[in-house]
């Protein structure tokens, strides 16, 4: 399972959160106005939390942020 | 399984509810107007409860909460 | 597998009931107006309950209780 | 595999019948008027019986009873 | 794998015949008009036989029997 | 893997066939008018023979016998 | 995996083939005008000959033969 | 995985090639006009030739050789 | 895994590229205009080439080659 | 599971991130104008980042980047 | 998994990269117009690279080079 996402503007923020009894973030990825991340979920990765104007495409769908 | 949340508003709050004999409440997630959660269900997850203004994409279609 | 419960009321209750030879109720989660309860079927819940008004999302379509 | 099952009417109910070489019935649930249960069949419960007037979703559709 | 079995008429009886070597009737159970029957294929039945004006909802699609 | 026959004229045989080397006829199930039978595919039966006015369902679609 | 043979004329004949390095004729099934055989592959089946004016149903779609 | 194959002429051969390190005719099966053969992939035929005046039915759709 | 590939012209080859460190070709098939070869992905071979006037199905598609 | 990046323009990277508790760059693809890249996620890739004006075809749609 | 390419011009490459920590090409099939090349993700493919103008047929759609 991936998700897509897209960032409409700059300063996008990837958070993965961890997997198991504790919920933390362990690790942040900043994206560019136009960069694309496509992000599994993992071993390590159950929750992932999105900052910032996206166009996010899922199994479920699509969605934007922002107006 | 995942699902997708997205914060219509200020104060939503995602609520992990644990797996096994017993119901509780393992970790709450804080959202902003216009940040997105993706969560799965996972060996401590079981069932998540949604509290505020939101709209949620699911395997089952999507739903708005608030007017 | 999960539903997805949406409460158009409050008072809405959603009860787990046990897997296994015998059928008693495990947990009881109250949901305010607009608060929403995704859970799964899982190794102590064979069977859900839902009290009172609302919007219930499943593989097999959706259903609204109360008028 | 599980069954959505809503209560058109007061006096609904909803048994379990035994998996295996003979087939009792092993729990009785009553529904009122508007309430809901989503019954899996699981280890214990190879047939479902329902009795009284009701909406019922499954896999091959949907089915009501009653006028 | 389940059926769906609504009666339309009293007198309606659903018969499980015996998986194996053999074919014989394991069990039979009696429908009042209006319920509903929901039957799993299972390690003791291999094939259904109904009888009486029923309502049919399956995976091939939905049939009726009786005028 | 079920088939599901609905007998539109007395006289109507559903015979199961032997699975592996040899194949025999190892059941006859005789079908008033208005009957059904749903039959699996099992570990003695891997192929089944029909006689008799029927509307057959399968997976690969509705088919009648007869006028 | 079946397919469904429905014969439209008398002396229809269902050969099957034998699975492994040789490739002969194990089975041949004669069909009466109307009557209908659902015939699995299995451990000894891998192809299926079919002479004579038929209604073939396969997962492929449906095929008549004759004119 | 099966094809479906109508002869639409006499004198078709439908040829079974060897699966492994070498490539060779296993088998050569005669069609006449209007007969049908049904073939798996299986241990021992990874590929399949087709000479002569067929229609073919396969999961990626229908094809028609000759004029 | 298939696919259908069926020459439109003569002097049409189909070449298995073997699996493995080593891309090389293991086998090549001849076919005439008209004749239709149905190949696997096998434990040899894991890509396959295709020389001359073809029409191609596959689980992506119809495409065809020449004018 | 792959996805496919097709370059609109010079000076496009394709980026791949560890698997596991870190997440680093492990590989930059760098693609000119009218290249194409399709990749999996595996045992060593999780995550894939896009810079630059790309085509991407995902399970989930396809998305451009750039004006 | 596989994709399906085809070559619209002369000069067309089609590059496996290895699978693994490091990314390198270990080997490059070059296609004349109108050749075609299914090719798998393989246990030493795990991305695949394009130089050339081709149409490309994936589980994700079509895309095509070149003007
Ligand atoms: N650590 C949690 C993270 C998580 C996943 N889904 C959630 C839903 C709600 C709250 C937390 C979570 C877990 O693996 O289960
Ligand atoms: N602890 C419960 C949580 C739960 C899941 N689904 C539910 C439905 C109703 C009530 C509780 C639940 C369990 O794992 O089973
Ligand atoms: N304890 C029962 C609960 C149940 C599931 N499905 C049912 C249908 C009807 C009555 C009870 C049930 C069981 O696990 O089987
Ligand atoms: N005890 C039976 C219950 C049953 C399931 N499906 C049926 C159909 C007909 C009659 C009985 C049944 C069994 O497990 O097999
Ligand atoms: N005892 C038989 C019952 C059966 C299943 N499908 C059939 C079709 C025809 C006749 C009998 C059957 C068996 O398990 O195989
Ligand atoms: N005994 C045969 C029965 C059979 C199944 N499919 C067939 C098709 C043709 C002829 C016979 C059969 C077998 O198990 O294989
Ligand atoms: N004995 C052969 C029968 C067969 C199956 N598919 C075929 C296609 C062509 C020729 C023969 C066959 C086998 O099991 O493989
Ligand atoms: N012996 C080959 C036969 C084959 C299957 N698919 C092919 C494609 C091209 C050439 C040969 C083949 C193999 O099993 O792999
Ligand atoms: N020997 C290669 C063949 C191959 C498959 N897919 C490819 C894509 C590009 C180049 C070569 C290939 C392998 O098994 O992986
Ligand atoms: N190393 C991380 C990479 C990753 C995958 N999905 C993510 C989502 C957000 C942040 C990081 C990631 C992991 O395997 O889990
Ligand atoms: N060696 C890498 C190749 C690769 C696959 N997908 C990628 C995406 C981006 C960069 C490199 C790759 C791996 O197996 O993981």
């Amino acid at each position: 399972e991936y998700v897509v996402i897209k960032a409409l503007d700059k300063g996008v923020t990837i958070i993965g959160l961890t997997r198991g009894k504790d919920t933390k973030f362990h690790h942040s990825e900043k994206l560019d106005e136009g960069e694309i991340m496509i992000a599994q979920f993992t071993e390590h990765t159950s929750a992932i939390k999105i900052r910032g104007r996206v166009e996010l495409l899922t199994k479920h769908g699509r969605i934007r942020t922002g107006e």
